[in-house]
């Protein structure tokens, strides 16, 4: 499903180069909910941009069911990217000038689906995030953890087989974090791969399987 | 030192009104270190951002040190934030297009501190949150927690007697958010005020006094 394999990353600044990833190898099936766990600044939100094809790899190889990543183009990169991976941004990345709903709906123009269809997908998508009542506001009029549901239901609306989730609950109390962990579990049922950093135990624990990153690298 | 009267706070969206406080009152004396929890949009970062002066209330009062807020000038008002308050934003609001050191010092420019003691400061605040190796960096150069920690090194820098911070360790391991959470304490020592606002039941174990809201309401 995912297959990494030695990945690194390095960001040259001037005379010093930052090592984020150094040689990350990691295979994640399909239906696995799978936590990245590991201290700040430690690579995790590297390693998802990689996973994603959000970045490339400095060095290491990456495969989406069974197709390397390497050789592609910018453009069948965004297809996959589109049609593939649903991604939540530690930072949300939503666009403030338009509403939670056009939000939502924005990945889908890609796809060819009617604006009709478009809309009441946007609106289930919100409705499992419990924002069915904020659907016109726009992000700056949203509290924090509202904010974060918008950013996982548009990382939902296009079914996606792969979700990446960069800290999907740091935002939220416990018990809207633990309805969005059940609808994570419930799309994994389904065959899908969800892969969820985090920094809480409690969210570690409640996933299939844990891994640790500790200075760019898994620690075994 | 800080004292709230039946605050409230309403956002009129065409037909629609958000009551976003319904009405809260609250006493924290010098010295306290305050939890501030509660649901996704139950009104906690509305209330910091009345208390540390960054919004007025729809109705209600509001006292810092025993004098009123309500009869102020907006210079006044931006006197006491830069003298008197220190606000970890959630979304951490750091300038994008100047290094993380530059962001540290922002702060000291209106005080007439000169620049070289502005910048052992800025210095002293990041090494403080374990960023020394990070101070020619900017914020797009940053992961989650480091970027958290800025903002929280930022807040410290003018040596404020209230410091307000929403949610400071939402993005951070379980190490380090403990050391943010002692520096705090250290704070708190010095007869200084810090109120937290946070989801995570430890951080709100860990405080002296804890509160919570729903819907616009503290709970009793
Ligand atoms: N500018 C605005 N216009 C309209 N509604 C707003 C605006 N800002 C906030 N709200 C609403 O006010 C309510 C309280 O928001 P607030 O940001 O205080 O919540 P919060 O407790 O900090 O939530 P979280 O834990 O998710 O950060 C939310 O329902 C939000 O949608
Ligand atoms: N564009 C960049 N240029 C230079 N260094 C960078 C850049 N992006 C990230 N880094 C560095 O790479 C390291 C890993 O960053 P990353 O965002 O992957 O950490 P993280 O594990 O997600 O941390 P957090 O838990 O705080 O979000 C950090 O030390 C960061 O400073
Ligand atoms: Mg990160
Ligand atoms: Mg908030």
């Amino acid at each position: 499903m995912i297959s990494a394999v030695q990945l690194t990353k390095e960001y040259r600044m001037g005379e010093s180069t930052v090592h984020a990833l150094r040689g990350v190898s990691l295979q994640v099936a399909a239906g696995e909910l799978l936590a990245i766990m590991g201290p700040s600044g430690s690579g995790k939100s590297t390693l998802m941009h990689l996973i994603g094809c959000l970045d490339t790899p400095t060095t290491g190889s990456l495969s989406l069911d069974g197709e390397p990543v390497a050789g592609l183009s910018e453009e069948q990169l965004a297809v996959i990217r589109n049609r593939k991976i649903g991604f939540v941004f530690q930072q949300f990345n939503l666009l403030s000038r338009i509403t939670v709903l056009e939000n939502v709906t924005t990945p889908l123009m890609y796809g060819g689906v009617g604006w009709r269809e478009r809309g009441q997908r946007a609106e289930e998508a919100l409705d499992r995030v419990g924002l069915s009542d904020r659907l016109r506001h726009r992000p700056t009029e949203l509290s924090g953890g509202q904010r974060q549901r918008v950013a996982i239901a548009r990382a939902l609306v296009t079914r996606p087989s792969i979700i990446l989730a960069d800290e999907p609950t740091g935002a939220l109390d416990q018990e809207t974090g633990r309805a969005i962990l059940d609808l994570f579990a419930a799309i994994c049922a389904e065959g899908k791969t969800v892969i969820v950093v985090t920094h809480d135990p409690q969210v570690g624990a409640f996933c299939g399987r844990r891994v640790a990153l500790r200075d760019g690298l898994l620690e075994e």
